[in-house]
């Protein structure tokens, strides 16, 4: 059974999309096979995998209204490994729809069991938001991933996201744990970077992963040439954080 | 009556609330009597004023469930032309309950009419979503500010939102229009920063802020401080970029 884990906080722009999509590749670079879904109605993990509108033939909100099948929105990437559910980026009146579909909060896990069986993993984007779609993949998630970016908001937004996995853990979901609180962009030079990692190894000591992932300008320069950073620039510290991260998380999931 | 300035765009951690509680206080500076509006759940308006949970008494949630009127959740702050309305950090059952008010897109705009005829400027910090409060202070703003950050994904957020604004000017409110696209945190020396210029400066020209807010490692920093850029380094680049942006707010809207 593919092991879920959501790539999660309500903080925005804090490397949730390049942390699902880089680590999705490092752990298929591992081998296993991954499944990367993106809940996020921006749909910003397809142009990053350099798919455009017209190569994407239906995306979970397809599957949620009943027009399409989930294994049928199931695409395959460059890598055998790997494979992916988009999200189109979504207007107005589909993103109130999704919301709408999603007010019901068992209704991803109801549609993902079955199909999942075959991948290692299951790697999700989820919106900066505690509603919808992340209290979905929540409610059926083995673990999620927290990235912060150096600052005072994105802590405040831990403590707001581990609050609320603990309610879905006590009433639905009691195998949800944090897979570990992931410092992204990070610029050690900086006094918000000092901060910010004392106060994560003074009250999370236990979660924050010891792989950090650096600031590169290249991360964001990648996104023009519709790559990952993995990709675009495989020898980028941040390229080499990402897969020393996928290592880790293989290795800690591998145990018997 | 106030000029309603939305600070808005789907995509995540851009600068939306950095620049809507500077902005505010830039426009205050100016003699301007100004309202500051926080709609996003995640509240993070607050800490950077240095307002602590237990000095916030009611925010627009206890207005919208007729607990509280509307004049008395607004607060003084230490600036006597800067009021502002905070937002308290919703947990999971609050933003439910924020989402089902707002998804009635006219019931921000019913509760905002009379009382805001004493400020000059209203400005109104979103959350990172194109539903729920976005939409309802769409239907009722005169114009919206949009914070870019280098990069592709941030450059396909604006076309969302714009869209967006087209729809809601078309149907509901005809006045709506853009006060600019605004660079923020911007790094000159990256590609990336040079080719998010390029293509808005070629796309849209006339949106485009000639004032771009520079990188400056300090804005993350004084969130540490619980105070915005302005007050904590009055002489930070990006401190007299939020100034000199808010005199041209103010020079634009004051011609007879
Ligand atoms: N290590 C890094 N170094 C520099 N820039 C980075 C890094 N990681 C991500 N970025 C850039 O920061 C921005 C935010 O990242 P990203 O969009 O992945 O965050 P997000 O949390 O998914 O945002 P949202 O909340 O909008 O979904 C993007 O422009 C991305 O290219
Ligand atoms: N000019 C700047 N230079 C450096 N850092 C900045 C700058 N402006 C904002 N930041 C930092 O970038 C992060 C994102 O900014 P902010 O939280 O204001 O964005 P946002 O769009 O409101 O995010 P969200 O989508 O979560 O509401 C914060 O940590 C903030 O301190
Ligand atoms: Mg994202
Ligand atoms: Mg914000």
């Amino acid at each position: 059974m593919g092991k879920i884990i959501a790539i999660t906080t309500p903080k925005g722009g804090v490397g949730k999309t390049t942390t699902a999509v880089n680590l999705a590749i490092g752990i298929a670079q591992n081998g296993k096979r991954v499944l990367l879904l993106d809940l996020d109605g921006a749909g910003q993990c397809a142009p990053t995998l350099g798919f455009k509108s017209r190569s994407i033939n239906g995306d979970i909100l397809d599957v949620l209204s009943f027009k399409k099948s989930f294994k049928s929105v199931i695409h395959k990437t460059s890598d055998k490994n790997l494979d992916f559910i988009p999200m189109r980026g979504l207007d107005y009146a589909h993103e109130l729809k999704l919301s709408k579909f999603t007010s019901d909060e068992l209704i991803i896990k109801s549609i993902l069991s079955d199909e999942i069986f075959s991948y290692n993993y299951v790697i999700v984007d989820c919106p900066p938001s505690l509603i919808g779609t992340t209290t979905n993949i929540l409610m059926t998630a083995d673990s999620t991933i927290i990235p912060v970016k150096a600052s005072r908001y994105s802590l405040n937004e831990v403590v707001r996201i581990l609050k609320h996995m603990q309610l879905v853990k006590q009433n639905y979901n009691s195998k949800l744990k944090v897979e570990g609180i992931l410092l992204t962009m990070y610029e050690a030079h900086t006094r918000a970077a000092f901060y910010t990692k004392k106060i994560l190894m003074k009250e999370f000591p236990n979660e924050l992963f010891n792989i950090v992932i650096p600031k590169n300008v290249e991360v964001a320069e990648a996104t023009f040439h519709n790559k990952p950073i993995i990709y675009y620039n495989p020898e980028a510290k941040s390229s080499i954080a990402y897969k020393n991260l996928a290592e880790e998380i293989v290795r800690r999931n591998s145990i018997p």
